[in-house]
């Protein structure tokens, strides 16, 4: 059976996009058909696995906006055998606006990913940091939410706001739930990460990966050279960490 | 004369809270009448600031939709006495939708300004991480623009993208134009930081300011208290850094 994972999150710069690269690169590696799909307008999925979005002739702009319907899905092979991606573009930002006085609008990327659903094993989606209309359409095609948690007060805070809009939403999609949530950016310097990931352990229990993603340069570094850390920094403690998160993804099947 | 301040950048966890935030608070410290305003929907600058946001009756959301015309404009006093506050409100994030189909859409927060103008020698305000709507309605309203930049490849990436959004505008906002580009994060402990501020120095040159805000753990840890570190942790080097890049600012005029 094919799995729809959107990783999600309003509260900027939290590790969204880390956590979907990582974890489809995971995922392709250990033997699963992954596509990974960039709904953000700032396409950092597409330039972090090493795109260039200018030289992009179709993105997911294309499957969301009026005038393509009949076009086919544009999922992109990666270097990883397993790995596709349907890239995203600057031009995206407009479509927001574009969409909102259409009928059905919320319904676009559900409709696109029926096409393609029997190919793949999983599908991840990167999300803008917002609670938008695209996040909006990803989470009417999807089932299960991740949500990385920068380890800081803000992110916490943004928590119960997603839920809100979680359950307006399954009124549409009733299989819509959260299926997790991964601490990330944990920094061993200082109190503020223990105490962020006790309080969220207290308050969401099992759903709380055992996993925790550490604060590791390397990641930060990675988006330069267009590679995931898997690939830039295999070695390293946030790598190792975003395999052991997969294995957990995996598991909890 | 006034001056309208807008903090953004697209990209998420940049920085733009916390800027807006103690910009704010130092202005107010140096007898100059400050209005700070929230249009991001997740609140963070009115909870940063020890509001409820849950026990606000009026809010930036009634200033923005459509039923309340001529309600009077929401300015709530703060702990400083130069300083008021716009609160923001979840329900902020409904109105971009309903906004998007009404004539004039761009110009609501311009013309709320455009009533207050006279009482505040400053008028600052906190965006939301996107490009869409809200940011829009404040890049109609305000003249200079201040990104914050974590010292990150994707938020480096960012600018570009802002810079198009910005010229766009000013084809109906001619005075719109970035003021400045202030490095924030600044981590000693790894080259990251010092490479991509040396890179942003040689891009943009003179509108990136000389102050540069370091890595403090006390401003992580200031908006679980309902402070900014200016109140929280006075003496930090965060809230001393801060300080240098309110008197640069003044300086700027
Ligand atoms: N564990 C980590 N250690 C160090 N840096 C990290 C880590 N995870 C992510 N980063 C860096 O922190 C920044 C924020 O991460 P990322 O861009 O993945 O978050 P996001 O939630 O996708 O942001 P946005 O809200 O803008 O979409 C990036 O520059 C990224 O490279
Ligand atoms: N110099 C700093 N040192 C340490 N932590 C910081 C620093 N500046 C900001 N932070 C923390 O990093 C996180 C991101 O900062 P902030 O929320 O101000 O960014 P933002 O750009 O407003 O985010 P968003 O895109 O979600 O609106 C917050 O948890 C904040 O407390
Ligand atoms: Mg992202
Ligand atoms: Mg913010």
């Amino acid at each position: 059976i094919m799995r729809l994972i959107a990783i999600a999150s309003q509260k900027g710069g939290t590790g969204k996009t880390t956590t979907a690269m990582n974890l489809g690169v995971c995922l392709a590696e250990r033997n699963k058909k992954t596509l990974l799909i960039d709904i953000d307008p700032q396409a950092n999925l597409t330039t972090g696995l090493g795109f260039d979005m200018f030289e992009l002739k179709q993105t997911i702009y294309h499957v969301l906006s009026n005038h393509h319907e009949n076009m086919p899905i544009p999922c992109l092979p990666t270097r990883w055998p397993l790995l596709d991606l349907i890239p995203s573009s600057l031009d995206l930002a407009s479509v927001e606006l574009e969409m909102a006085s259409r009928v059905g609008r919320e319904w676009r990327l559900k409709k696109a990913i029926e096409i393609i659903a029997n190919q793949y094993d999983y599908i991840i989606i990167d999300t803008p940091p917002s609670l938008g209309l695209l996040t909006q359409n990803a989470f009417m095609a999807y089932e299960k939410i991740i949500i990385p948690l920068q380890l800081h007060v803000y992110a916490l805070k943004a928590i119960p706001q997603l839920q809100t809009t979680i359950n307006l939403i399954r009124e549409f999609n009733p299989a819509l739930h959260i299926s997790g949530i991964v601490c990330t950016m944990y920094d061993t310097r200082n109190n503020l990460s223990r105490v962020i990931e006790e309080s969220v352990r207290e308050k969401f229990g099992q759903i709380v990966y055992t996993t925790v993603i550490p604060m590791n340069i390397v990641i930060a570094e990675s988006p330069a050279a267009g590679k995931p850390v898997l690939e830039y920094a295999p070695n390293s403690i946030g790598a190792k960490a975003y395999r052991e998160f997969a294995e957990e993804v995996l598991l909890n099947e």
